[in-house]
Formats: C-alpha cells, structure tokens, sequence
C-alpha cells in the first residue's frame, strides 16, 4: 500500500459517502445517474468476485464490501424508496448503458490477463468502470443546474483515479514485474474523461460561481 | 496457487 492508492481509496470512499449522505438526508437524488449507479454497482459485482475466496486483507475485504454495500443500496434507494425514487430525473437519464456493457463484455472476452472466467469478469469491471461515469455526465449536461453535493460527487470519483495513475507509477517503479497493461488503460481512460468536467468545476470554484457546464 | 493472478487493489 502506497500514499497514493490510500488517497485514492479513501476518496473513492468519500465520492460514496458524500452520495449516500445526500440521498439519506435529503431524501433527493436529483441530477443523479441511476444508469451511472446501476452501472457501478455491476462493476463492484464483478470485479469483487474473489471478496470469498482470496483473502488480501482486512482492509481489502472491508473496502470490497463497503463499495458493494453502498452502490447496491444507492440503486436500491432510487428505486425502490417513495421519497427517493420521485426525485429521479426518468425522463433525463435516458443513456443506453446496454451499450456500453456490451462492448465492455465483448473487450473482456478478447483482451485479459488469463482467459478465465474471473479474469473477464475482472476485464470487464475495468473497461466498465471506465466508461460507467457516462450516462452521469450526459445527465449533468442536460440538467443545467448542478448542486453542490451532486458536483462534489462526480469530483470525488473523477479524483480517485487520478491518485490511481500515480498509484501505478510508483508501483511500476518500486515493485518488479508489476505490469498490469489493462488497469492502467483503462485507469487512464477513464480519467481523461472527467477532463473537461475537471475544467469546468476548477473554473467555477476559481470565479466563485456556480457549476454549469455548456450545452 | 501459481495458476490465479492475485488482484491486490480495489
């Protein structure tokens, strides 16, 4: 474990927490992507398949079930919650996430480490979890105007994998044969596509005006 | 066991 990936998780954690806590008190999810939390909660479905079987350690497993509990609850929430479940934006959030599994499963199927079945599954939570941010930036495009909590989140999640890159440098420099050509790619995909929401949160929180992005 | 790759990070 390195400062770098602790940062990462522990603001992957904060990206979940800060949702959880807008949800839980506020009782809204408005300008929130349940396509994006849909997506999430089949990333940690899949990448966490080994939560039983190969232990790393107690934070691993207690990070793992963390992630699982809450993407899994977020959805759960937007669902199947009265109050909740009102404030999602249906008619907005129309990205077909079918799309974009497909081509992740497709990825997988063709380039892993081991043609396991494991291995996809684990492919495929990196390609996925690449792309899964899509429908929730779609949405914050059309909704115009962003609240703080909702801008926050998408901060958060954009920023944990940007300590992740760093992440991978120093591993890659301190730790011999660590070469994992799939992660980084699509960590690094992943990232740039924040980059322009990256741009329009720094220059709003430098004016001290509120976020909205262009059309 | 030498055959699974271990994947160590979240």
């Amino acid at each position: 474990m390195n400062i770098f990936r602790l940062a990462g998780d522990m603001t992957h954690l904060m990206s979940v927490l800060v949702l959880l806590l807008k949800i839980h008190t506020i009782k809204s999810c408005a300008g929130i992507s349940l396509k994006t939390q849909e997506l999430y909660a089949l990333v940690f479905a899949t990448r966490y398949l080994d939560i039983f079987t190969d232990f790393i350690s107690v934070y691993n497993t207690i990070m793992k079930l963390i992630f699982l509990g809450s993407s899994f609850s977020i959805v759960w929430y937007m669902r199947r919650h009265k109050l909740v479940r009102r404030s999602y934006d249906k008619e907005q959030d129309t990205f077909r996430h079918f799309f974009l599994v497909l081509p992740c499963l497709l990825l997988a199927l063709v380039m892993n480490e081991k043609f396991t079945f494991k291995e996809v599954m684990w492919a495929f939570s990196l390609y996925l979890e690449a792309v899964a941010i899509l429908p929730q930036l779609v949405l914050l495009q059309r909704t115009k105007n962003i609240d703080n909590l909702t801008g926050q989140y998408v901060f958060l999640l954009g920023a944990y994998r940007a300590f992740y890159i760093f992440n991978w440098i120093y591993r890659y420099f301190t730790e011999p044969h660590y070469v994992h050509w799939i992660t980084w790619i699509s960590g690094l995909v992943q990232t740039l596509l924040y980059a322009d929401f990256f741009y329009y949160y720094f220059n709003s929180w430098k004016n001290n005006v509120k976020l909205h992005l262009p059309a | 066991s030498p055959g699974i790759i271990l994947h160590d990070e979240l």
